[in-house]
């Protein structure tokens, strides 16, 4: 464990609880993408399939346990609570985040580590995981602003990866056999989509003024 | 196994 991975871990802890917090303190859920929610649930159930087969400490197995409840929490809030539902943009939140499914499970039969079942499961949600803000994104871009919380929450996203990225360059030279080549690239990948929004965000952060994304 | 040794990651 480094200081890099372990800020990561929290700011991906923090960017779940502001989401939380912005659904039962407003109520709504407006400018969140559901379909995004529903993508991160799948990528931690998927990942974590060997959560009861092999224990590699305290702190692992309960992050693994915190990040599904909580993914699952926001999901099951978002689609069942009869208020927050109501505020959800359905006709906004429209991208078709099928295709990321099956893009992601295709390239994880291709390209993964071992081709044993956990193996494919963990390459198909290291994938999934850098395509999941997609219709978030989308539903920002559509809904023109963004407001506090919501901006917070894909900043902490952001954050989170940047730390893991120096968190592998880190390990990298530290540790001899550090090979985790799928993770890097794809949680790259993952951190240049982020990189207009952190653009956006900075100007509007700069300007001091209400985050305005080119329509 | 070295995929198991790079598991430690959330």
């Amino acid at each position: 464990m480094n200081i890099f991975r372990f800020a990561g871990d929290m700011t991906h802890l923090i960017s779940i609880l502001v989401l939380l917090l912005k659904i039962y303190a407003t109520k709504s859920c407006s400018g969140i993408s559901l379909k995004t929610q529903e993508l991160y649930a799948l990528v931690f159930l998927t990942r974590y399939l060997d959560l009861f087969t092999d224990f590699i400490s305290v702190y692992n197995t309960i992050m693994k346990l915190v990040f599904i409840a909580s993914s699952l929490a926001v999901v099951c809030c978002m689609r069942m609570h009869r208020v927050v539902r109501r505020s959800y943009d359905k006709d906004l939140d429209t991208f078709r985040h099928y295709f990321l499914i099956l893009a992601s499970f295709v390239l994880a039969l291709l390209v993964n580590e071992k081709f044993t079942f956990q193996e494919i499961f963990w390459a198909f949600s290291i994938y999934l995981e850098a395509l999941a803000i997609l219709p978030q994104l989308v539903l920002l871009q559509r809904s023109g602003n963004v407001d506090n919380l919501t901006g917070q929450y894909v900043f902490f996203l952001g954050a989170y990866r940047a730390f893991y990225i120096l968190n592998w360059i880190y390990r990298y030279f530290t540790e001899q056999h550090f090979s985790r080549w799928i993770a890097c690239v794809s949680g790259l990948v993952q951190t240049v989509l982020y990189a207009d929004f952190f653009y956006y965000y900075f100007i509007s952060w700069k300007n001091n003024a209400k985050m305005q994304l080119p329509a | 196994d070295d995929s198991k040794v790079n598991k430690d990651e959330l």
